[in-house]
């Protein structure tokens, strides 16, 4: 099953 | 003391009227480089990251950086009431609490000025990494608009799939199951009708179209979009602006469990 991913999961906060 | 003024203000109109729906309040953020925007969509799956170059303004002065927090509905409605050759001025007091946008018609025949409230916003910064993508493709921003309007009748997932004989949009609802493939096309006559895609390697991804739908409302901003991805990364979609900058959409991928 396809999970929708959070965009801070990919870019870590400056 | 900050003081903007832009000849093509319709660019700025564009840019808000494109990202209005997806982020209700952001910061807009000035330096002597000019203005910028990040901001995440309320639900946290996408991001946007808007640069405006100091050098695309007449006449720009920002003496220290400043972060003006806004509605962006609010500042939509205000761009709205300029003409669309106007030149927009954007003033701004170090410490001030308010902006001011001025209009002025081409002939300098009628100047307006709204000053808006500006508002504490304490938005999360992401760092966005360079990332050297699997698949670039430029195409017509017109025809991304179709394709994310077309497939949206049919289904609420995509799936990208970038390969060597062109990019393949797929996806399938209750209606049925849709297909569209978009191969390179440098030959067309008009520049703006040509499609390029730079594959490193084959890649495919997954994405709600309901988000991919909304970044086409920067359609009017541009005549190309160009999309980059890599697997397991969000896709970038990128709209210039101009020659003065970018305003660049991230999109998260759904992934298997």
């Amino acid at each position: 099953k396809l999970a929708q991913r959070a965009i801070g999961d990919f870019f870590p906060s400056a | 003391m900050l003081e903007a003024r832009l000849v093509q203000g319709s660019m700025l109109r564009k840019v808000v009227d494109a990202v209005k729906d997806l982020v209700s309040d952001a910061n807009i953020d000035v330096s002597s480089s000019g203005f910028s925007l990040q901001a995440m969509d309320t639900s946290h799956v996408s991001l946007i990251a808007m640069h405006l170059r100091a050098d695309a303004f007449e006449h720009f002065r920002c003496d220290r950086p400043m972060s003006m927090g806004m509605s962006l509905a609010n500042l939509a409605k205000v761009l709205k009431c300029a003409g669309s050759d106007d030149i927009v001025t954007l003033k701004a007091n170090d410490d001030g609490d308010t902006v001011t946008f001025m209009f002025e018609s081409p002939k300098e025949d009628r100047v307006s000025d709204f000053e808006l409230k500006l508002m504490d916003i304490d938005s999360e910064h992401l760092g966005i990494p360079d990332t050297d993508y699997c698949a670039t493709v430029t195409m017509p921003a017109g025809e991304y608009a179709r394709i994310c309007k077309d497939l949206s009748s049919i289904g609420d997932t995509v799936v990208i799939s970038a390969t060597k004989d062109g990019v393949k949009f797929t996806t399938s609802g209750d209606v049925g199951t849709a297909n569209v493939t978009v191969r390179q096309n440098t030959t067309a006559d008009k520049k703006e009708d040509q499609t390029i895609i730079d594959l490193k390697e084959p890649v495919a991804l997954t994405f709600a179209l309901r988000y991919l739908t909304s970044f086409a409302k920067a359609t009017p901003l541009a005549t190309h979009v160009t999309l980059s991805m890599t697997r397991e990364l969000p896709v970038m979609v990128e709209y210039a602006i101009q020659d003065m900058g970018h305003l660049r959409f991230y999109l998260a991928p759904k992934i298997e469990d």
